[in-house]
């Protein structure tokens, strides 16, 4: 399996391969990208290769060209279509977030079960009851939940929406998740870049 | 250097180890720790050992004192202050998240360049102008800024910020800022997550 470290890079160089091409550059070197990066032009050339991608000698790499490599390496030119569960305040700043669909994520329908919050709506969704998850699911094929509800109910919503046939989790809550080995599983601990800072502050002796 | 991926399972096993103390467990396996991520036991001592931390044999690691120890390597029982810039919808999820104190992150401080936001309550910080850094800066070792603007303000924010002498960014807006070499810089690509999530569900054939 490819390293995560890789894989992490991957969306910035696609990230920066857009914002060439809205200003109409043909070409772009690893010599460019590496700049951008704490990885030199070697490491650059290597993740390139990985997506089979080829440069043109003397040019470089045609921005487009590889823009398009990378959407279809990464999958993120397939639409894959989510769920999210848990309208609270990081959900909501999720919904709104354009950035998603940049990355091939689109969220069809937003799940809370808070009776307050049922029937009213956040960004373009009205906020639907847990129990409305089996009429969904028959009219849509949902390859990803996305979880942001507190760390108690998390295990609960994660069996709920893994027997209903979904495949892949994106987990906010703060706690590791137990699930079937034909699930996928992401993780994403906000907190821990925070004690990466603390870390490497301390080590840096700012302190 | 230390690998990211070493770091970013140490807070996972902080947060197993505070549900532990809370139940007034008194000892924890490195097996039983294993049981919850995708690595083996012996990365689950190897992690540990990094921190000096030793286990009694037979027994285990004691819960209290594995926790401690692991704050201590982290540095999260340092207090870390950090001031926000960009009180928008990840803005406001940030500051009224509590997961972030235990990592010894403390907001003291929000900015907002809107004049409509300025002055008005946001958890329970008063949104100040950027022209109060200054001010802010003289009463507090300020040692992060998190970054939650708009891509377009976010370098300009940047320079502001490490001109008045700030160590270390966490920024959440999608591109690569440049800083200079003594700065301290961590990127959180959320969308990466979602592309991550694509390139593993395409892997898999779930399509
Ligand atoms: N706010 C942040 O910046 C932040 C950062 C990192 C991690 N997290 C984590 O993300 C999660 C959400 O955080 P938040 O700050 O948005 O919390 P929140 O309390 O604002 O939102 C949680 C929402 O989940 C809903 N909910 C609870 N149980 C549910 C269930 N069984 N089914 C469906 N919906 C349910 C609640 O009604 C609420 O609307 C938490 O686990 C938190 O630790 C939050
Ligand atoms: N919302 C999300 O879930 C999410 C996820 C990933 C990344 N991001 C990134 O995080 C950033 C914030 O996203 P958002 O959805 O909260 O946007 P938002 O528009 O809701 O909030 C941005 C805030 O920044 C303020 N601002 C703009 N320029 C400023 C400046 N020079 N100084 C101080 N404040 C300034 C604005 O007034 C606004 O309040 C963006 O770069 C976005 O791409 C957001």
């Amino acid at each position: 399996n490819l390293p995560e470290q890789y894989l992490k890079r991957i969306p910035f160089y696609h990230q920066i391969l857009s914002e060439l091409a809205l200003k109409n550059e043909a070409y772009v070197s690893s010599r460019y990208l590496a700049g951008f990066f704490n990885v030199d032009e070697t490491q650059i050339r290597k993740d390139i290769s990985l997506t089979g991608y080829k440069g043109k000698p003397k040019y470089g790499y045609s921005v487009q060209g590889l823009k398009e490599a990378i959407e279809a390496y990464l999958g993120i030119n397939y639409h894959n279509t989510a769920v999210l569960f848990g309208a609270g305040k990081l959900g909501t700043a999720l919904i709104e977030y354009e950035g998603l669909a940049d990355y091939g994520l689109e969220i069809i329908a937003v799940f809370d079960n808070n009776p307050v919050k049922i029937g009213s709506p956040v960004g373009h969704f009205n906020i639907l009851s847990p129990s409305a998850l089996p009429r969904v699911i028959r009219s849509f094929d949902i390859g990803i939940a996305i979880l942001t509800v507190p760390k108690t109910a998390a295990q609960e919503v994660c069996d709920q929406v893994t027997a209903m046939g979904i495949k892949a989790i994106w987990n906010f809550a703060p706690l590791q998740l137990s699930v079937g080995m034909d699930v996928i599983l992401r993780n994403e601990n906000l907190a821990a870049g925070a004690a990466l800072l603390s870390y490497y502050l301390k080590k840096s002796n700012h302190r």
